[in-house]
């Protein structure tokens, strides 16, 4: 499963 | 990415680079709270233990590295930098800061996404940002008149979070299953407590006069 894409956040 | 996520993380690093400029150029860290400084470095370290495991971009890895090495180079200089450190407030900036640390610690091992090692230190590092400024204010209070640099980097680093949650408005309008109200309600806090700095600050900016926040 892709990781949640909100770690893309600072 | 949005321009509200790159205009929030240019801020930031907008708010770091004053902050160097501050130190470097005066040599002092007068005004800047010691303990804020390293909640920061925390926050950084707590929330960026995926750095090596999570590759998301370029600019994601270069802006983490940026982030945790700044801070810590900032808490360094303060504690070490033999003539910086003498310009701290010590007697100035006693905010117990180790309560906002076990705070945020236990609040994320009651609220987080999942209950894994990572999630966890991430809603911890998202809760301890949230307080992380409180030192910074209160030290703000007791030493009467702010200097220019100070100011700003208060500012900044308060502009930075506001300008996120703009990009959670976005994203939660424009991505179909973007959900992250942990981060959202702590953003909101975080913005909050900047409220009466804003307006403070929006004052001596109006009147042309010295930033001067009551005690």
């Amino acid at each position: 499963k892709k990781k949640t894409s909100f770690k893309d956040e600072l | 990415m949005n321009i509200f996520r790159f205009a929030g993380d240019m801020t930031h690093l907008i708010s770091i680079l004053v902050l160097l400029l501050k130190i470097y150029a005066t040599k002092s860290c007068s005004g800047i709270s010691r303990k804020t400084q390293e909640l920061y470095a925390l926050v950084f370290l707590a929330r960026y233990v995926d750095i090596f495991t999570e590759f998301i971009s370029v600019y994601n890895t270069i802006m983490k590295i940026v982030f945790i090495a700044s801070t810590l180079a900032i808490v360094w200089c303060m504690r070490g930098h033999r003539v910086v450190r003498r310009s701290y407030d010590k007697e100035l900036d006693t905010f117990r800061h180790y309560f906002l640390i076990a705070a945020s610690l236990v609040l994320a091992l009651l609220v987080h996404e999942k209950f894994t090692f990572q999630e966890i230190l991430w809603a911890f590092s998202i809760y301890l940002e949230a307080v992380a400024i409180l030192p910074q204010l209160v030290l703000l209070q007791r030493s009467g008149n702010v200097d220019n640099l100070t100011g700003q980097y208060v500012f900044f680093l308060g502009a930075y979070r506001g300008l996120y949650i703009l990009n959670w408005i976005y994203r939660y309008f424009t991505e179909p299953h973007f959900s992250r109200w942990i981060a959202c309600v702590s953003g909101l806090v975080q913005t909050a407590l900047y409220a009466d700095f804003f307006y403070y600050y929006f004052l001596s900016w109006k009147n042309n006069a010295k930033l001067k926040l009551p005690a």
